[in-house]
Protein backbone atom coordinates (compact mmCIF):
# COMPACT_ATOMS: atom_id res chain seq x y z
CA UNK A 1 0.00 0.00 0.00
CA UNK A 2 2.64 2.43 0.69
CA UNK A 3 3.75 4.81 3.37
CA UNK A 4 1.69 8.54 3.21
CA UNK A 5 3.86 11.07 2.40
CA UNK A 6 3.44 14.86 2.99
CA UNK A 7 2.72 17.67 1.05
CA UNK A 8 5.49 19.68 2.44
CA UNK A 9 8.21 17.03 1.03
CA UNK A 10 7.22 18.46 -2.62
CA UNK A 11 5.94 22.16 -2.27
CA UNK A 12 7.91 24.69 -0.59
CA UNK A 13 6.95 27.10 2.00
CA UNK A 14 7.49 30.84 1.54
CA UNK B 1 -12.39 47.94 1.06
CA UNK B 2 -13.39 45.10 -0.74
CA UNK B 3 -16.97 44.51 -2.21
CA UNK B 4 -17.31 41.42 -4.55
CA UNK B 5 -21.16 40.55 -6.05
CA UNK B 6 -21.53 36.79 -7.36
CA UNK B 7 -24.52 36.67 -9.34
CA UNK B 8 -25.94 33.09 -7.44
CA UNK B 9 -24.85 32.34 -3.75
CA UNK B 10 -24.61 29.01 -4.69
CA UNK B 11 -21.35 29.24 -6.28
CA UNK B 12 -19.82 30.23 -2.99
CA UNK B 13 -21.91 27.46 -1.08
CA UNK B 14 -20.57 24.85 -3.15
CA UNK B 15 -17.27 26.00 -2.58
CA UNK B 16 -16.73 26.00 0.62
CA UNK B 17 -19.04 22.99 1.00
CA UNK B 18 -16.62 20.81 -1.25
CA UNK B 19 -13.78 21.67 1.29
CA UNK B 20 -15.46 22.69 4.94
CA UNK B 21 -13.97 18.65 5.60
CA UNK B 22 -10.90 18.58 4.77
CA UNK B 23 -9.68 22.36 5.87
CA UNK B 24 -11.14 24.31 9.15
CA UNK B 25 -9.89 27.92 9.42
CA UNK B 26 -8.81 29.49 6.34
CA UNK B 27 -7.56 32.97 5.22
CA UNK B 28 -9.29 34.56 2.44
CA UNK B 29 -6.83 36.33 0.12
CA UNK B 30 -8.53 39.19 -1.37
CA UNK B 31 -6.90 41.93 -3.75
CA UNK B 32 -7.52 43.19 -7.10
CA UNK B 33 -7.19 39.74 -9.27
CA UNK B 34 -9.84 38.17 -7.23
CA UNK B 35 -10.57 36.01 -3.91
CA UNK B 36 -7.73 33.02 -3.42
CA UNK B 37 -7.52 30.33 -0.65
CA UNK B 38 -4.69 27.90 0.02
CA UNK B 39 -5.08 25.79 3.15
CA UNK B 40 -3.45 21.90 3.84
CA UNK B 41 -5.46 19.68 5.73
CA UNK B 42 -4.59 18.71 9.37
CA UNK B 43 -2.33 15.43 8.51
CA UNK B 44 -0.64 18.12 5.65
CA UNK B 45 -1.35 15.12 2.86
CA UNK B 46 -3.75 17.49 1.17
CA UNK B 47 -3.58 21.20 -0.16
CA UNK B 48 -6.48 22.87 -1.41
CA UNK B 49 -5.95 25.75 -3.86
CA UNK B 50 -9.50 28.02 -4.79
CA UNK B 51 -9.21 30.94 -7.30
CA UNK B 52 -12.30 33.50 -7.82
CA UNK B 53 -11.28 35.42 -10.05
CA UNK B 54 -12.25 39.19 -10.00
CA UNK B 55 -14.25 38.54 -13.62
CA UNK B 56 -16.59 35.81 -11.69
CA UNK B 57 -17.32 38.96 -9.39
CA UNK B 58 -20.11 41.85 -10.96
CA UNK B 59 -18.95 44.04 -9.64
CA UNK B 60 -15.44 43.21 -7.88
CA UNK B 61 -13.74 45.74 -5.85
CA UNK B 62 -10.94 45.43 -3.90
CA UNK B 63 -8.20 48.19 -3.10
CA UNK B 64 -5.33 46.81 -1.30
CA UNK B 65 -4.52 43.36 -0.35
CA UNK B 66 -7.23 41.75 2.74
CA UNK B 67 -6.43 38.64 4.29
CA UNK B 68 -10.10 37.35 5.93
CA UNK B 69 -9.57 34.72 7.99
CA UNK B 70 -12.93 32.86 8.42
CA UNK B 71 -13.55 29.37 9.86
CA UNK B 72 -15.50 27.71 7.63
CA UNK B 73 -17.94 25.97 9.98
CA UNK B 74 -19.12 29.71 10.76
CA UNK B 75 -19.09 30.44 6.77
CA UNK B 76 -21.24 27.29 6.69
CA UNK B 77 -23.93 28.11 9.20
CA UNK B 78 -24.13 31.65 7.53
CA UNK B 79 -24.24 30.33 3.77
CA UNK B 80 -27.19 28.30 4.67
CA UNK B 81 -29.15 31.50 5.50
CA UNK B 82 -29.05 32.59 1.72
CA UNK B 83 -30.71 30.59 -1.13
CA UNK B 84 -29.26 29.36 -3.70
CA UNK B 85 -29.96 31.68 -6.41
CA UNK B 86 -29.36 34.68 -3.81
CA UNK B 87 -27.04 37.58 -4.95
CA UNK B 88 -24.27 37.58 -2.76
CA UNK B 89 -22.42 40.45 -1.85
CA UNK B 90 -18.66 40.39 0.18
CA UNK B 91 -18.12 43.47 2.25
CA UNK B 92 -14.74 44.25 4.30
CA UNK B 93 -13.20 47.40 5.43
CA UNK B 94 -9.28 47.47 4.59
CA UNK B 95 -8.24 46.35 8.35
CA UNK B 96 -11.74 44.37 9.26
CA UNK B 97 -13.09 42.81 12.10
CA UNK B 98 -15.71 41.15 10.38
CA UNK B 99 -16.52 40.49 7.15
CA UNK B 100 -20.28 41.43 6.14
CA UNK B 101 -22.34 39.13 3.56
CA UNK B 102 -25.05 40.56 1.68
CA UNK B 103 -27.75 37.96 -0.04
CA UNK B 104 -30.32 39.90 -1.85
CA UNK B 105 -33.93 37.78 -3.84
CA UNK B 106 -33.63 38.63 -7.31
CA UNK B 107 -37.23 38.32 -7.26
CA UNK B 108 -38.55 39.66 -4.04
CA UNK B 109 -37.66 42.66 -2.04
CA UNK B 110 -35.80 40.50 1.15
CA UNK B 111 -32.24 41.60 1.71
CA UNK B 112 -30.72 39.41 4.72
CA UNK B 113 -27.44 40.68 6.10
CA UNK B 114 -25.10 38.85 7.85
CA UNK B 115 -21.25 39.59 9.79
CA UNK B 116 -18.96 36.96 10.66
CA UNK B 117 -16.23 37.44 13.01
CA UNK B 118 -12.41 37.35 11.62
CA UNK B 119 -10.01 35.28 13.05
CA UNK B 120 -6.43 36.08 12.77
CA UNK B 121 -4.53 32.69 11.01
CA UNK B 122 -0.93 32.07 10.95
CA UNK B 123 -0.80 29.89 8.01
CA UNK B 124 1.71 28.61 6.14
CA UNK B 125 1.98 29.33 2.45
CA UNK B 126 3.45 27.25 0.18
CA UNK B 127 5.13 27.55 -3.10
CA UNK B 128 3.35 24.93 -5.84
CA UNK B 129 5.70 24.82 -8.80
CA UNK B 130 4.61 24.74 -12.40
CA UNK B 131 4.43 21.22 -13.42
CA UNK B 132 4.46 19.62 -16.57
CA UNK B 133 2.65 16.62 -15.70
CA UNK B 134 3.26 13.20 -17.41
CA UNK B 135 -0.33 12.41 -17.79
CA UNK B 136 -3.45 14.94 -17.61
CA UNK B 137 -7.02 12.92 -17.42
CA UNK B 138 -10.14 15.02 -18.07
CA UNK B 139 -13.24 13.12 -17.28
CA UNK B 140 -16.98 13.37 -16.23
CA UNK B 141 -16.71 14.56 -12.79
CA UNK B 142 -19.61 12.05 -11.39
CA UNK B 143 -17.91 9.08 -12.88
CA UNK B 144 -14.62 10.18 -11.03
CA UNK B 145 -16.86 10.02 -7.87
CA UNK B 146 -18.27 6.83 -8.57
CA UNK B 147 -14.29 5.13 -9.28
CA UNK B 148 -13.09 6.32 -5.74
CA UNK B 149 -16.74 5.71 -3.71
CA UNK B 150 -16.78 2.18 -5.06
CA UNK B 151 -12.95 1.59 -4.63
CA UNK B 152 -13.14 2.85 -1.18
CA UNK B 153 -15.67 -0.37 -0.25
CA UNK B 154 -12.91 -2.50 -1.25
CA UNK B 155 -9.45 -0.94 0.03
CA UNK B 156 -8.46 2.26 1.69
CA UNK B 157 -5.47 3.25 -1.18
CA UNK B 158 -6.06 2.89 -5.37
CA UNK B 159 -3.30 2.88 -7.99
CA UNK B 160 -3.80 5.20 -10.82
CA UNK B 161 -1.85 3.94 -13.97
CA UNK B 162 -1.94 5.74 -16.70
CA UNK B 163 -0.32 4.28 -20.05
CA UNK B 164 -1.25 4.63 -23.74
CA UNK B 165 -4.19 1.86 -23.31
CA UNK B 166 -5.84 3.81 -21.14
CA UNK B 167 -6.02 4.53 -17.16
CA UNK B 168 -6.78 2.19 -14.73
CA UNK B 169 -7.45 3.14 -11.40
CA UNK B 170 -7.43 -0.37 -9.15
CA UNK B 171 -7.11 -1.31 -5.77
CA UNK B 172 -7.13 -4.65 -3.74
CA UNK B 173 -7.97 -5.38 -0.20
CA UNK B 174 -8.86 -8.00 2.20
CA UNK B 175 -12.01 -8.98 0.08
CA UNK B 176 -10.47 -8.97 -2.97
CA UNK B 177 -9.60 -6.31 -5.50
CA UNK B 178 -10.98 -4.43 -8.18
CA UNK B 179 -10.40 -2.10 -11.08
CA UNK B 180 -11.89 0.21 -13.61
CA UNK B 181 -9.93 1.37 -16.99
CA UNK B 182 -11.01 4.12 -19.06
CA UNK B 183 -10.27 4.66 -22.67
CA UNK B 184 -10.12 7.98 -24.23
CA UNK B 185 -13.95 8.59 -25.70
CA UNK B 186 -15.66 11.54 -27.14
CA UNK B 187 -19.40 11.80 -27.59
CA UNK B 188 -20.27 14.34 -29.84
CA UNK B 189 -23.89 15.26 -28.45
CA UNK B 190 -22.44 15.01 -25.11
CA UNK B 191 -19.29 16.41 -24.79
CA UNK B 192 -19.61 16.76 -21.10
CA UNK B 193 -18.93 12.51 -20.73
CA UNK B 194 -16.07 12.87 -23.22
CA UNK B 195 -12.87 10.79 -21.60
CA UNK B 196 -9.60 12.76 -22.73
CA UNK B 197 -6.09 10.85 -22.05
CA UNK B 198 -2.99 13.37 -22.89
CA UNK B 199 0.04 11.31 -21.77
CA UNK B 200 3.61 11.97 -22.38
CA UNK B 201 5.02 9.15 -20.62
CA UNK B 202 3.30 6.01 -18.42
CA UNK B 203 2.61 6.57 -14.87
CA UNK B 204 1.59 4.63 -12.18
CA UNK B 205 1.06 6.09 -8.52
CA UNK B 206 -0.92 5.10 -5.27
CA UNK B 207 -2.93 7.71 -3.60
CA UNK B 208 -5.48 7.62 -0.54
CA UNK B 209 -8.70 6.79 -1.21
CA UNK B 210 -10.44 8.73 1.81
CA UNK B 211 -8.85 12.26 0.45
CA UNK B 212 -9.77 11.26 -3.24
CA UNK B 213 -13.75 11.02 -2.26
CA UNK B 214 -13.32 14.05 0.19
CA UNK B 215 -12.23 16.31 -3.29
CA UNK B 216 -15.20 14.71 -5.06
CA UNK B 217 -17.44 16.71 -2.64
CA UNK B 218 -16.53 19.70 -5.41
CA UNK B 219 -18.65 17.69 -8.30
CA UNK B 220 -21.41 19.24 -8.27
CA UNK B 221 -19.17 22.66 -9.65
CA UNK B 222 -18.27 21.32 -12.63
CA UNK B 223 -19.27 18.40 -15.28
CA UNK B 224 -15.77 17.30 -15.45
CA UNK B 225 -12.67 17.51 -13.30
CA UNK B 226 -8.90 17.17 -14.65
CA UNK B 227 -6.44 14.52 -13.00
CA UNK B 228 -2.68 15.18 -13.34
CA UNK B 229 -0.29 13.02 -12.66
CA UNK B 230 3.55 12.58 -13.00
CA UNK B 231 5.54 10.63 -11.10
CA UNK B 232 6.46 11.01 -7.82
CA UNK B 233 4.59 14.27 -7.22
CA UNK B 234 1.48 15.11 -5.69
CA UNK B 235 -1.65 14.53 -7.94
CA UNK B 236 -3.80 17.68 -8.99
CA UNK B 237 -7.20 17.09 -9.37
CA UNK B 238 -8.90 20.27 -10.90
CA UNK B 239 -12.62 21.57 -10.90
CA UNK B 240 -12.83 24.33 -13.60
CA UNK B 241 -14.96 26.98 -12.74
CA UNK B 242 -16.03 30.02 -15.19
CA UNK B 243 -14.31 32.91 -15.56
CA UNK B 244 -10.97 30.70 -15.35
CA UNK B 245 -11.57 30.52 -11.67
CA UNK B 246 -11.07 27.31 -10.16
CA UNK B 247 -11.26 24.73 -7.02
CA UNK B 248 -7.61 22.60 -7.13
CA UNK B 249 -6.79 20.11 -4.53
CA UNK B 250 -3.17 18.50 -4.23
CA UNK B 251 -2.87 14.90 -3.34
CA UNK B 252 0.68 13.72 -1.79
CA UNK B 253 0.86 9.96 -3.06
CA UNK B 254 1.97 6.73 -1.11
CA UNK B 255 5.34 5.62 -1.54
CA UNK B 256 7.02 2.59 -1.46
CA UNK B 257 5.98 -0.91 -0.11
Amino acid sequence: EGTQSNITNFFQGG
Amino acid sequence: MLEARLEQANLLKKVVDAIKDLVQDCNFDCNDSGIALQAMDNSHVALVSMMLKSESFSPFRCDRNIALGINLTSLTKVLRCAANEDILTLKAEDAPDVVNLVFESAESDRLSEYDIKLMDIDQEHLGIPETEYAATISMPSAEFQKICRDLMALSESVSIECTKEGVKFACSGDIGSGSVTLRSHTNVEKPQLNVEIDLSEPVALTFSLKYLVNFCKASGLSEQVRLCLSNEVPLLVEYALSNNSYLRFYLAPKIGD
